[in-house]
């Protein structure tokens, strides 16, 4: 555990705090992509399949529950509780040319052939563009509002911070996983166009808008 | 082996 690491953690953890507490604040889910979130179930429960035999420290274990609990209970509030304010109409990317490719990649791209390792990967490949329905509707709609952008800025922090984290590794522990590494690179890269419009427009104190 | 992997990452 190194700080890099630590730190984007935390940002992930903050960006699911920051997604509920708009969720229930505003009572409304107007702007979340259902399909990233459910996209992100997917991801958690594939690669923590790995709580039911490998343990690696008390820390880990609870954060991967609570990633877990969390996107469902956050599945649960746009399914359930907040139904009405779901607009499916302009949360229209195809999710299955996410989760195709991403099975294919992962049975011919991965460490070991077998079950759990290949979900393990394939868990990688999917969280690397799971926020594409998500970015998808923004471009669509143009605008957001300000608490989603945050919830984007704190998920997208979490993934550009594993990236020193990496390098950190590299030297001090000799460890490299090229899987995660370029998947990580891919996925970082996605937010580039979002995070321009975050810090020139949202952190000047303006609203969060797409040229027409 | 997953010593030299990731794994232990979130």
């Amino acid at each position: 555990m190194n700080l890099f690491r630590l730190l984007g953690d935390l940002s992930h953890l903050a960006s699911i705090f920051i997604l509920i507490h708009k969720i229930q604040t505003t009572r409304s889910c107007r702007g979340i992509s259902f399909q990233t979130q459910a996209l992100y179930v997917t991801v958690f429960v594939a690669r923590y399949i790995d709580l039911f035999f490998r343990w690696i420290s008390l820390y880990n274990f609870f954060m991967k529950i609570f990633f877990i609990a969390s996107s469902v209970y956050i599945l649960y509030l746009m399914k359930y509780r907040y139904r009405p304010t779901h607009d499916p109409s302009i949360d229209t990317f195809k999710v299955e040319y996410l989760v195709g490719p991403a099975v294919v990649l992962s049975l011919i791209f991965n460490y070991k052939f077998e079950f759990t390792e290949i979900l393990w990967t394939f868990s990688i490949y999917l969280e690397a563009v799971a926020i594409l329905p998500q970015l998808f509707m923004l471009q669509r709609t143009g605008e957001a509002e300000t608490i989603t952008t945050h919830y984007l800025a704190a998920l997208g922090a979490y993934r550009a911070l594993y990236i020193p984290n990496w390098i950190y590794r590299y030297f001090t522990e000799d460890v490299v996983d090229p899987i995660a590494i370029v998947a990580g690179l891919v996925q970082t890269g996605l937010y580039l166009d979002f995070f321009y419009v975050y810090f020139t427009k949202v952190l000047q104190g303006q609203k969060f808008e797409l040229p027409a | 082996d997953d010593d030299a992997t990731g794994k232990d990452e979130l």
